[in-house]
């Protein structure tokens, strides 16, 4: 990856962002300005900018800046809160919040069900978790026949969907992901506890001149 | 008797959804 000299961007994210950010999250001051250390490598590591950009974020997941995926997509978009086209450093922190240790698991549980409600309608509808289920599979270079694809389907509704009415809704989500917590480990990331220790680099030269 | 699979379980084992990633870059 290119390397970027740091006159070249701001070395710690203006201080009142930083201390609103900090308040309004489970991450402290020190620990808003490490992830400022991690924004800025994603951000910078293809388009100059400052921002992440898709394929920034598809470099830092998969180290391939092409690799397209369908969660990786999803992830991105409800990252980009504002909606318009890439993760601003605010965005980063605000979502990533959410995966946090000490986030409530009912704001993960909430957010995986934004995750997994590919069209926005409110609820998670068959054809998306067959979408969902046919993208793991194209993924993982499964091969599995339509049927038993379908069986997939059929098995996770009968689960979930408790007043059988097609849709899986957020209190259905809720009750089905509660008894299931695995689901949700990738809703977790223990890295946010010593975040500080991740990005030393931050704690180093803090305040000190370069 | 086939294990009855979650389709959840299937999709949360997406590289796209292990952000842990995101610090090892």
């Amino acid at each position: 990856m290119g390397c970027v000299s740091s006159k070249q961007f701001r070395r710690a994210p203006p201080h009142e962002d930083a201390a609103l950010l900090a308040k309004e999250t489970t991450f402290s001051l020190n620990e808003v300005e490490a992830l400022y250390e991690l924004f800025k490598k994603i951000s910078y590591s293809i388009f100059k900018d400052g921002l992440i950009h898709k394929e920034e974020f598809q470099l830092a997941l998969f180290r391939n800046s092409n690799r397209k995926n369908l969660f990786a997509d999803r992830i991105f978009d409800l990252f980009d809160l504002k909606r318009n086209g890439v993760i601003e450093f605010e965005e980063f922190v605000r979502s990533l919040h959410i995966f946090h240790p000490d986030t409530p698991m009912a704001d993960k549980i909430a957010f995986a069900f934004r995750l997994y409600d590919l069209r926005g309608t409110g609820s998670i509808e068959r054809e998306e978790l067959k979408e969902m289920v046919l993208a793991i599979l194209n993924e993982s270079d499964l091969l599995l026949s339509d049927d038993a694809v379908e069986q997939i389907v059929d098995q996770t509704f009968k689960q979930a969907d408790l007043n059988s009415d097609g849709r899986i809704d957020p209190d259905e989500w809720k009750e089905f992901a509660s008894k299931n917590p695995a689901l949700l480990k990738n809703m977790t990331l223990p890295y946010l506890k010593d975040i500080t220790m991740s990005f030393p680099s931050f704690v180093v030269y803090s305040g000190a001149g370069d | 008797e086939p294990v009855a699979l979650n389709a959840f379980e299937l999709i949360s084992m997406s590289a796209g959804l292990n952000l842990g990633n995101l610090f090892d870059s």
